[in-house]
């Protein structure tokens, strides 16, 4: 059986609200390391990843296997009657058709429980492979969600460059074109305005802006992205978690 | 004009 138990129900709200408009139905694996979630999007462009490891819970037990077979906005639904301060419990017996949410108010002079029905999932799982990625770029998450919103009013997608002069971002439209360049930099005061990047040789990849611009969302989960790219692979975008992260694997658009 | 692949392309479902 699962039962684990976060002191603030943000920790989960905000990350669940961060995926929730790009996945449906999908299955959340629980073992003693902690929660996991791997899903394709409605798209089949964007596989998302995420990992909320044991240690990030006040309390955690899960002895034997779980799955949560569930409709990730039937979650986000449930998590919106929960006060972002209020302790959250999510609890589900080995084999059980539920998932029980508890919120109680640090007080504890107010409970509320939900049940959620559980589904039985048959998703299909990719297997991501070892990737040795050409260039590693670690930036500030807002600056990242910023700059492509900017280029979405040109365009529909963005071609992202990454050398050892810095990262370039460019989009071309109807309307003309636009590119914003960052230079590798270190801020001594805000360490998440820096710009990082690992090099080991330049690439070039093009990706959808409106699949980005949902990835972006999850920019209120972390302070800094890390975009790894190579050429003709999927990009993997990964924002940390105290105790995991939020990771996507996104698919390029390659020239016909 | 770019062509969107899907991710099927790359990851071969386990």
């Amino acid at each position: 059986m699962l039962e684990a138990k976060l002191d603030a129900a943000s920790q989960l709200k905000k990350i669940v609200e961060a995926i929730r408009d790009m996945l449906g139905e999908c299955n959340i694996e629980c073992n003693e390391t902690g929660l996991a979630l791997q899903s394709l999007d409605k798209s089949h462009i964007v596989l998302v990843s995420l990992l909320l490891g044991s240690d990030g819970f006040s309390e955690y037990r899960c002895d034997r296997g779980v799955t949560l077979g569930l409709n990730i906005n039937s979650l986000a639904t449930v998590l919106r009657c929960a006060n972002n301060d209020d302790i959250l419990t999510l609890r589900s017996e080995d084999r059980a058709n539920e998932l029980i949410l508890t919120f109680e108010d640090s007080k504890a002079d107010r409970i509320s429980e939900f049940n959620l029905r559980l589904m039985d999932i048959d998703q299909e799982y990719l297997a991501i492979p070892e990737t040795e990625y050409a260039a590693t770029v670690v930036m500030s998450a807002a600056v990242l969600q910023r700059t492509l919103r900017d280029l979405s009013a040109l365009s529909e997608a963005v071609t992202i460059e990454i050398d050892k002069e810095g990262i370039r971002f460019s989009a071309e439209g109807d309307l003309g074109k636009g590119s914003t360049h960052f230079k590798p930099c270190v801020d001594m005061e805000n360490a998440e305005n820096s710009i990082n990047i690992t090099l080991s040789e330049p690439v070039s990849l093009s990706f959808n802006l409106q699949y980005f611009s949902n990835i972006t969302k999850a920019s209120s989960l972390s302070s800094t992205v890390t975009l790894q790219m190579t050429a003709g692979m999927p990009a993997q975008i990964e924002y940390k978690l105290p105790s995991g992260h939020v990771r996507y694997y996104f698919a390029p658009k390659i020239e016909d | 004009e770019n062509l969107q692949i899907s991710l099927g392309e790359f990851f071969d479902s386990s």
